[in-house]
């Protein structure tokens, strides 16, 4: 007799406006709604501030997977290799987390994976020198695999804690480039068993729906573990990644917030409900 | 696609004539749908989705096209006339030279590897283009931008890391002058538009150079940001142009309306690829269709 039970309209609105604008999707946003209509009593449904904090939590349970950093600790030497697109920031995040490592005592190897991008190696080489971390690098144009398959071997013989690898920019849609990359974890493997131990996909927080079909892609090619979110410090809220752990159930391990050596963060899930309604 | 998904709504709408506000609510909801999925900014999307209405709204439902057909045809025209003619997508560069090109934008947009593609596009088209690297942050920044040049074989400025990007645009400039170059290329350092003092250092690098082409490079795949990040960008340079960089991905590509709806300025060149040659003019009814999917 009373219908179904929904938002008003005014604050179906104003959280339509806050979720699109984030990046959270059309899909992710309507489904987040939906649970809140069907959660919330008729009058609480009126009430913002009641409605709001039903949000934020409905979207805390879709993000908090419970495991932020990666226990390197696991394995030695632990071998993570990291992957994306171009342009969204891998081999400075690489710099990031070897600085980190450093810092907590760790020995770090960076494998110079990118034989491709011009001046790729020689970027990666400032970082393995602001960090304090060993490099392994190859020829350019050499097979990145050949690259990444002695940097595993020479880490291993070296008694290294942690080996970063990192990889050229590419394009999901890039068959063979996929098919690169495949070969790449194959050959750690090969090198050393059991490796990659983490495979983290590097997301930039400008990214709008595209970020989902990387995930997917990158997913159903390699099997990722984690994911480092970065440029979080510019206006983009990366709403992108409520979708991405929800369905794919790959946790969030960092927030990159910066360009220098220390502007990186353990990702926490609360905090970043809260910057995406401030 | 948003085509069947118009048929399907409009189907409802055989022997009603004419579209009126109420029949086209679905279809324009379908639209709206349609374009936010694409990354179109939201803000930007409720006034598309307004100018579509006012502009369908009275249209005979033609004979020849079905209602879905016809509608589609409407936001497919409005979307090309909103993302600009192809006359003024060329690069200004009749002037007297060297004819400055600024290319700049969000950390790893694109622009150093369009600065290389754009040299090699000047190259082929018979022009003495110059290179100067401008970016003395980013680790390699330099080394990067000289290992493109002399893959194409272009002339590049010797930048040090220590340089003041002021100091070295204006030397380069003189130098370019002396020397018989064309056209100067000058890459820039990513930059936030809400960090002040990079904004500052733009704006100072713009007046050293009196630029006739100052690029936005953007990445096909931003969102939402997009809007916040042009027109910033705008506010302090004047904009004369936009390339949209990684359209050779399966990004919709959204943000090239929402740029241009806040900016006015035109898309002049789509990167299609990694490598030098993969730079394209901007043809406004292709990505009219991407956008639509
Ligand atoms: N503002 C900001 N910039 C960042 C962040 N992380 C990386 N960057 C910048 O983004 C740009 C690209 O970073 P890279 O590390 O080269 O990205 P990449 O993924 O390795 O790029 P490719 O190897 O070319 O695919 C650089 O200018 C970095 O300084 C961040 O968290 N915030
Ligand atoms: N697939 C594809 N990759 C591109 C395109 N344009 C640039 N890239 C890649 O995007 C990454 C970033 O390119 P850069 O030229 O370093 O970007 P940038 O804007 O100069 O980066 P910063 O100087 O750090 O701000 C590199 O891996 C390029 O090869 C394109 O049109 N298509
Ligand atoms: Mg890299
Ligand atoms: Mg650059």
């Amino acid at each position: 007799l009373l219908g179904k039970k929904t938002l008003s309209k005014d604050i179906l609105e104003e959280l339509e406006t806050i979720l699109f604008s984030a990046d959270v999707g059309t899909k992710t946003t309507q489904a987040l709604l939906r649970v809140i209509e069907e959660k919330l009593g008729r009058s609480e449904l009126k009430d913002n501030d009641t409605v709001r904090e039903a949000l934020k939590d409905e979207i805390y349970k879709m993000i908090n997977l419970g495991e932020s950093e990666y226990k390197y600790e696991k394995h030695k030497p632990c071998v993570i290799m990291i992957v994306g697109v171009n342009g969204v920031g891998k081999t400075t995040t690489i710099g990031k987390i070897a600085a980190r490592l450093n810092q907590k005592g760790k020995k770090v190897m960076l494998a110079a994976g990118d034989t491709f991008r011009a001046a790729a190696d020689e970027q990666l080489e400032v970082w393995s020198k602001r960090s304090d971390a060993m490099l392994v690098r190859g020829q350019p144009g050499q097979d990145p695999s050949s690259v990444i398959f002695d940097a595993v071997k020479s880490g291993v013989a070296r008694d290294v804690d942690v080996i970063l690898a990192d990889t050229a920019g590419r394009l999901h849609t890039q068959q063979n480039l996929m098919e690169e990359l495949k070969k790449v974890r194959r050959t750690m493997e090969k090198a050393h068993e059991g490796t990659p131990h983490e495979i983290l996909l590097v997301l930039d927080a400008t990214i709008g729906q595209n970020a989902v079909n990387q995930a997917k892609e990158f997913n159903d090619a390699l099997g990722l573990t984690g994911i480092a979110l970065t440029k979080l410090d510019g206006t983009a809220k990366g709403g992108i990644i409520i979708a991405i752990t929800n369905e794919l159930k790959i946790p969030v391990r960092y927030v990159g917030v910066g360009e220098h050596i220390d502007e990186l963060k353990i990702f926490d899930p609360s905090e970043f409900v809260e910057a995406l309604f401030s | 696609s948003l085509t069947s998904k118009l048929e399907e709504t409009f189907r409802k709408l055989r022997g009603q004539g004419k579209l009126n506000e109420k029949n086209i609510q679905d279809a324009l909801k379908d639209v709206r749908m349609s374009l936010l999925e694409a990354d179109v900014n939201f803000k930007v999307v409720k006034q598309f989705i307004q100018d579509i209405s006012e502009r369908s709204i009275g249209t005979e439902v033609m004979k020849s096209l079905t209602p879905g057909q016809q509608f589609i045809k409407i936001v497919h025209d409005e979307m090309i006339r909103l993302l600009g003619s192809e006359e003024d997508t060329a690069l200004d560069l009749a002037h007297k030279p060297p004819v400055v090109i600024m290319v700049v934008g969000l950390q790893g947009s694109g622009k150093t590897t369009t600065c290389g593609k754009m040299a090699y596009m000047l190259k082929k088209q018979k022009r003495r283009p110059y290179l100067v690297p401008a970016d003395v942050y980013r680790p390699a920044a330099i080394s990067q931008l000289k290992t493109l040049a002399k893959q194409i074989g272009v002339d590049v400025w010797d930048t040090n890391p220590e340089d003041d990007p002021v100091d070295v645009v204006e030397a380069a400039l003189s130098y370019a002058r002396k020397n018989g170059y064309d056209t100067l290329i000058v890459d820039t350092a990513g930059r936030l538009h809400i960090d002040e003092d990079m904004m500052a250092e733009i704006t100072d690098i713009k007046e050293a150079l009196d630029p006739k082409e100052i690029l936005f490079v953007a990445d096909a795949m931003t969102g939402q940001d997009a809007v916040q990040v042009a027109k910033t960008f705008n506010d302090h340079l004047s904009i004369t142009g936009v390339v949209l960089t990684k359209m050779d991905g399966d990004a919709r590509g959204g943000a090239a309306l929402s740029i241009r709806s806040v900016t006015g300025k035109p898309v002049k060149l789509v990167g299609m690829g990694e490598k030098v040659d993969r730079l394209e003019r901007f043809y406004p009814d292709r990505i009219a269709s991407r956008i639509l999917g």
